[in-house]
Protein backbone atom coordinates (compact mmCIF):
# COMPACT_ATOMS: atom_id res chain seq x y z
CA UNK A 1 0.00 0.00 0.00
CA UNK A 2 1.15 3.76 -0.79
CA UNK A 3 -0.02 6.21 1.54
CA UNK A 4 1.78 9.77 0.59
CA UNK A 5 0.50 13.06 2.43
CA UNK A 6 1.28 16.39 0.84
CA UNK A 7 1.92 19.16 3.54
CA UNK A 8 0.40 21.32 0.29
CA UNK A 9 -1.44 20.38 -2.84
CA UNK A 10 0.38 23.18 -4.43
CA UNK A 11 3.77 21.30 -4.35
CA UNK A 12 2.11 18.73 -6.63
CA UNK A 13 0.15 20.86 -8.93
CA UNK A 14 3.23 22.36 -9.62
CA UNK A 15 5.44 19.17 -10.79
CA UNK A 16 2.58 17.89 -12.51
CA UNK A 17 1.76 21.18 -14.22
CA UNK A 18 5.74 21.44 -14.88
CA UNK A 19 5.58 18.15 -16.84
CA UNK A 20 2.47 17.57 -18.53
CA UNK A 21 3.04 19.68 -21.58
CA UNK A 22 6.31 17.85 -22.08
CA UNK A 23 5.05 14.00 -21.26
CA UNK A 24 0.82 13.15 -21.69
CA UNK A 25 1.37 10.14 -19.03
CA UNK A 26 4.22 8.12 -17.13
CA UNK A 27 4.80 5.71 -14.70
CA UNK A 28 5.62 6.96 -11.15
CA UNK A 29 7.85 4.44 -9.63
CA UNK A 30 7.31 4.36 -5.33
CA UNK A 31 9.38 2.56 -3.21
CA UNK A 32 10.10 3.09 0.74
CA UNK A 33 12.59 6.30 -0.11
CA UNK A 34 9.79 8.25 -1.99
CA UNK A 35 8.50 8.69 -5.77
CA UNK A 36 10.32 8.98 -8.79
CA UNK A 37 9.87 9.91 -12.65
CA UNK A 38 11.57 9.14 -15.69
CA UNK A 39 9.65 10.36 -18.70
CA UNK A 40 10.72 11.41 -22.69
CA UNK A 41 8.90 13.31 -24.50
CA UNK A 42 7.65 12.07 -28.03
CA UNK A 43 10.72 13.46 -30.44
CA UNK A 44 12.87 12.21 -27.73
CA UNK A 45 14.83 15.14 -27.59
CA UNK A 46 13.66 16.14 -23.52
CA UNK A 47 13.70 13.97 -20.58
CA UNK A 48 11.80 14.53 -17.64
CA UNK A 49 13.54 13.02 -14.02
CA UNK A 50 11.42 13.78 -11.13
CA UNK A 51 12.39 12.65 -7.50
CA UNK A 52 10.18 13.10 -4.74
CA UNK A 53 12.25 11.64 -1.85
CA UNK A 54 10.17 10.21 1.41
CA UNK A 55 10.71 13.70 3.92
CA UNK A 56 9.11 16.02 0.96
CA UNK A 57 6.04 14.57 2.41
CA UNK A 58 4.36 15.39 5.79
CA UNK A 59 3.76 11.56 6.00
CA UNK A 60 4.69 8.34 3.57
CA UNK A 61 4.56 4.07 3.31
CA UNK A 62 4.80 2.51 1.17
CA UNK A 63 4.98 -1.45 2.10
CA UNK A 64 5.71 -2.72 -1.11
CA UNK A 65 7.52 -1.55 -4.64
CA UNK A 66 4.43 0.23 -6.89
CA UNK A 67 4.37 1.55 -10.21
CA UNK A 68 1.44 3.48 -11.32
CA UNK A 69 0.41 4.83 -15.09
CA UNK A 70 -1.12 8.19 -14.87
CA UNK A 71 -2.16 10.28 -17.32
CA UNK A 72 -0.84 13.55 -16.55
CA UNK A 73 -3.79 15.83 -17.87
CA UNK A 74 -6.36 13.81 -15.84
CA UNK A 75 -4.11 13.82 -12.78
CA UNK A 76 -3.96 17.63 -13.55
CA UNK A 77 -7.84 18.19 -13.91
CA UNK A 78 -8.07 16.16 -10.50
CA UNK A 79 -5.75 17.52 -8.52
CA UNK A 80 -7.10 21.49 -9.68
CA UNK A 81 -10.12 21.00 -7.64
CA UNK A 82 -8.27 21.15 -4.65
CA UNK A 83 -7.09 24.59 -3.08
CA UNK A 84 -3.26 24.85 -3.13
CA UNK A 85 -3.15 24.89 0.75
CA UNK A 86 -5.10 22.12 1.41
CA UNK A 87 -3.38 18.93 2.57
CA UNK A 88 -3.47 16.34 -0.26
CA UNK A 89 -2.67 12.66 0.21
CA UNK A 90 -2.33 10.05 -2.58
CA UNK A 91 -3.50 6.87 -1.92
CA UNK A 92 -2.95 3.06 -3.58
CA UNK A 93 -3.38 -0.57 -2.94
CA UNK A 94 -1.00 -2.94 -4.11
CA UNK A 95 -1.66 -4.27 -7.53
CA UNK A 96 -4.76 -1.11 -7.24
CA UNK A 97 -6.18 0.21 -10.60
CA UNK A 98 -7.25 3.45 -9.32
CA UNK A 99 -5.18 5.96 -7.59
CA UNK A 100 -7.42 7.51 -4.65
CA UNK A 101 -6.62 11.03 -4.26
CA UNK A 102 -7.94 13.47 -1.02
CA UNK A 103 -8.13 17.02 -0.06
CA UNK A 104 -8.01 18.10 3.00
CA UNK A 105 -9.19 21.78 4.20
CA UNK A 106 -7.06 22.96 7.17
CA UNK A 107 -9.51 25.41 8.16
CA UNK A 108 -13.07 24.03 7.21
CA UNK A 109 -14.13 20.39 8.64
CA UNK A 110 -13.72 19.24 5.25
CA UNK A 111 -12.65 15.82 2.96
CA UNK A 112 -12.38 15.88 -0.63
CA UNK A 113 -11.83 12.53 -2.30
CA UNK A 114 -11.19 11.38 -5.92
CA UNK A 115 -10.22 9.02 -7.83
CA UNK A 116 -7.87 8.53 -11.23
CA UNK A 117 -8.23 5.40 -12.97
CA UNK A 118 -4.86 4.18 -13.61
CA UNK A 119 -3.35 3.56 -17.00
CA UNK A 120 -0.66 0.98 -18.22
CA UNK A 121 1.97 2.47 -19.93
CA UNK A 122 4.81 0.36 -21.70
CA UNK A 123 7.36 3.76 -21.65
CA UNK A 124 11.28 2.21 -22.51
CA UNK A 125 13.88 4.08 -20.12
CA UNK A 126 16.97 5.48 -21.51
CA UNK A 127 20.04 4.70 -19.45
CA UNK A 128 20.88 8.20 -18.12
CA UNK A 129 24.50 8.01 -16.55
CA UNK A 130 26.05 10.12 -14.18
CA UNK A 131 27.44 12.75 -16.89
CA UNK A 132 30.88 14.88 -16.74
CA UNK A 133 30.05 18.42 -16.25
CA UNK A 134 32.11 21.33 -17.71
CA UNK A 135 30.18 24.11 -16.75
CA UNK A 136 27.63 24.80 -14.06
CA UNK A 137 25.41 28.06 -13.66
CA UNK A 138 23.37 28.92 -11.04
CA UNK A 139 21.10 31.58 -11.44
CA UNK A 140 17.05 33.32 -10.12
CA UNK A 141 14.79 30.11 -11.43
CA UNK A 142 12.79 33.54 -13.08
CA UNK A 143 15.54 35.32 -14.75
CA UNK A 144 16.04 32.45 -16.55
CA UNK A 145 12.33 32.03 -17.38
CA UNK A 146 12.42 35.55 -18.79
CA UNK A 147 15.45 35.12 -20.88
CA UNK A 148 14.35 32.08 -22.46
CA UNK A 149 11.11 33.59 -23.46
CA UNK A 150 12.54 36.94 -24.78
CA UNK A 151 15.06 34.97 -26.39
CA UNK A 152 12.16 32.73 -28.03
CA UNK A 153 10.94 35.96 -29.71
CA UNK A 154 14.08 36.09 -32.36
CA UNK A 155 14.52 32.53 -32.68
CA UNK A 156 13.73 28.85 -32.39
CA UNK A 157 17.60 28.28 -31.34
CA UNK A 158 18.78 29.93 -27.77
CA UNK A 159 22.40 29.49 -28.35
CA UNK A 160 24.45 29.33 -24.38
CA UNK A 161 28.01 30.01 -24.35
CA UNK A 162 29.90 30.09 -20.81
CA UNK A 163 33.38 31.72 -19.95
CA UNK A 164 35.47 31.68 -16.50
CA UNK A 165 33.45 35.21 -15.78
CA UNK A 166 30.11 35.22 -17.69
CA UNK A 167 27.37 33.32 -19.32
CA UNK A 168 26.05 34.82 -22.41
CA UNK A 169 22.38 33.86 -24.05
CA UNK A 170 21.96 35.01 -27.63
CA UNK A 171 19.63 34.27 -30.19
CA UNK A 172 19.53 35.47 -34.23
CA UNK A 173 16.97 35.24 -36.28
CA UNK A 174 14.77 37.12 -39.07
CA UNK A 175 14.00 39.96 -37.36
CA UNK A 176 17.19 40.66 -35.91
CA UNK A 177 19.30 39.11 -32.73
CA UNK A 178 19.63 39.92 -29.02
CA UNK A 179 22.24 38.28 -26.21
CA UNK A 180 21.80 38.56 -22.42
CA UNK A 181 24.85 38.34 -20.41
CA UNK A 182 25.01 36.98 -16.82
CA UNK A 183 27.97 36.98 -14.42
CA UNK A 184 28.69 35.65 -11.07
CA UNK A 185 26.86 37.61 -7.77
CA UNK A 186 26.56 37.40 -4.69
CA UNK A 187 23.96 38.65 -2.70
CA UNK A 188 24.26 37.68 1.02
CA UNK A 189 20.85 39.86 1.93
CA UNK A 190 18.73 37.64 -0.96
CA UNK A 191 21.04 34.84 -1.76
CA UNK A 192 18.38 33.96 -4.05
CA UNK A 193 19.24 36.21 -6.39
CA UNK A 194 23.41 34.97 -6.28
CA UNK A 195 24.66 33.68 -9.42
CA UNK A 196 27.34 31.26 -9.58
CA UNK A 197 29.13 30.12 -12.54
CA UNK A 198 31.58 27.00 -12.28
CA UNK A 199 34.02 26.23 -15.20
CA UNK A 200 36.32 23.43 -16.21
CA UNK A 201 35.93 24.13 -20.41
CA UNK A 202 34.16 26.90 -21.87
CA UNK A 203 30.84 25.85 -23.46
CA UNK A 204 29.18 26.86 -26.43
CA UNK A 205 26.04 25.22 -27.02
CA UNK A 206 22.45 25.72 -28.89
CA UNK A 207 18.83 24.61 -27.74
CA UNK A 208 15.85 24.80 -29.30
CA UNK A 209 13.61 27.50 -27.83
CA UNK A 210 10.42 25.18 -27.90
CA UNK A 211 11.50 22.35 -25.34
CA UNK A 212 13.28 25.30 -22.97
CA UNK A 213 9.84 26.56 -22.87
CA UNK A 214 8.59 23.32 -21.56
CA UNK A 215 11.36 24.11 -19.12
CA UNK A 216 10.69 26.65 -17.67
CA UNK A 217 7.51 25.88 -16.91
CA UNK A 218 8.34 24.11 -13.76
CA UNK A 219 9.60 27.74 -12.74
CA UNK A 220 7.67 28.23 -9.63
CA UNK A 221 9.03 25.29 -8.00
CA UNK A 222 12.26 26.60 -6.93
CA UNK A 223 13.84 30.20 -6.81
CA UNK A 224 16.99 28.91 -8.27
CA UNK A 225 17.66 26.80 -11.60
CA UNK A 226 20.88 24.73 -11.78
CA UNK A 227 22.11 24.10 -15.53
CA UNK A 228 24.84 21.56 -16.09
CA UNK A 229 26.57 21.90 -19.68
CA UNK A 230 28.83 19.74 -21.37
CA UNK A 231 30.71 20.16 -24.94
CA UNK A 232 28.41 17.78 -27.37
CA UNK A 233 26.20 16.99 -24.55
CA UNK A 234 22.58 17.05 -23.38
CA UNK A 235 22.47 20.58 -20.95
CA UNK A 236 20.49 19.48 -17.51
CA UNK A 237 18.33 22.03 -16.14
CA UNK A 238 17.58 20.91 -12.70
CA UNK A 239 14.85 22.21 -10.33
CA UNK A 240 15.21 21.41 -6.63
CA UNK A 241 12.03 20.47 -4.52
CA UNK A 242 12.28 20.40 -0.73
CA UNK A 243 13.61 17.25 -0.89
CA UNK A 244 14.39 15.76 -4.15
CA UNK A 245 14.06 17.68 -7.58
CA UNK A 246 13.02 17.61 -11.21
CA UNK A 247 15.55 17.57 -13.42
CA UNK A 248 15.39 18.08 -17.47
CA UNK A 249 17.60 16.85 -20.19
CA UNK A 250 17.69 18.99 -23.35
CA UNK A 251 19.46 17.13 -26.51
CA UNK A 252 21.74 20.42 -27.79
CA UNK A 253 21.31 21.19 -31.31
CA UNK A 254 24.32 21.33 -33.97
CA UNK A 255 24.97 22.55 -37.01
CA UNK A 256 24.25 20.79 -40.28
CA UNK B 1 20.71 26.42 -39.36
CA UNK B 2 21.24 23.79 -36.65
CA UNK B 3 20.03 20.20 -36.33
CA UNK B 4 17.97 19.42 -33.61
CA UNK B 5 19.87 16.27 -31.74
CA UNK B 6 18.27 13.12 -30.34
CA UNK B 7 18.74 12.25 -26.79
CA UNK B 8 19.08 8.74 -28.11
CA UNK B 9 21.94 9.70 -29.51
CA UNK B 10 23.91 10.30 -26.13
CA UNK B 11 22.07 7.81 -23.60
CA UNK B 12 21.33 3.74 -24.54
CA UNK B 13 18.03 2.25 -23.29
CA UNK B 14 17.81 0.28 -20.46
Amino acid sequence: MLEGKFEEASLLKKIVEAMKDCVSSCNFNCTENGISVQAVDNSRVLLISLLIEKDTFEEYRCDRNITLGIGLGSFSKIIGNGANSDYLTIQAEDDADTLGIIFEDKVKDKISEYNLKLLDIDADLLEVDAMETDATITLPSADFAKICKDMKTLSESLQITVTKDSAKFQSAGEIGSGSVVIKPKTDIDHPEESITISLDKPIDLSFGSKYLSDIIKATSLSQKVTIKLTEDSPGVFEYKLPSGYLRFYLAPKFDE
Amino acid sequence: SKKQSSLTQFFGKT
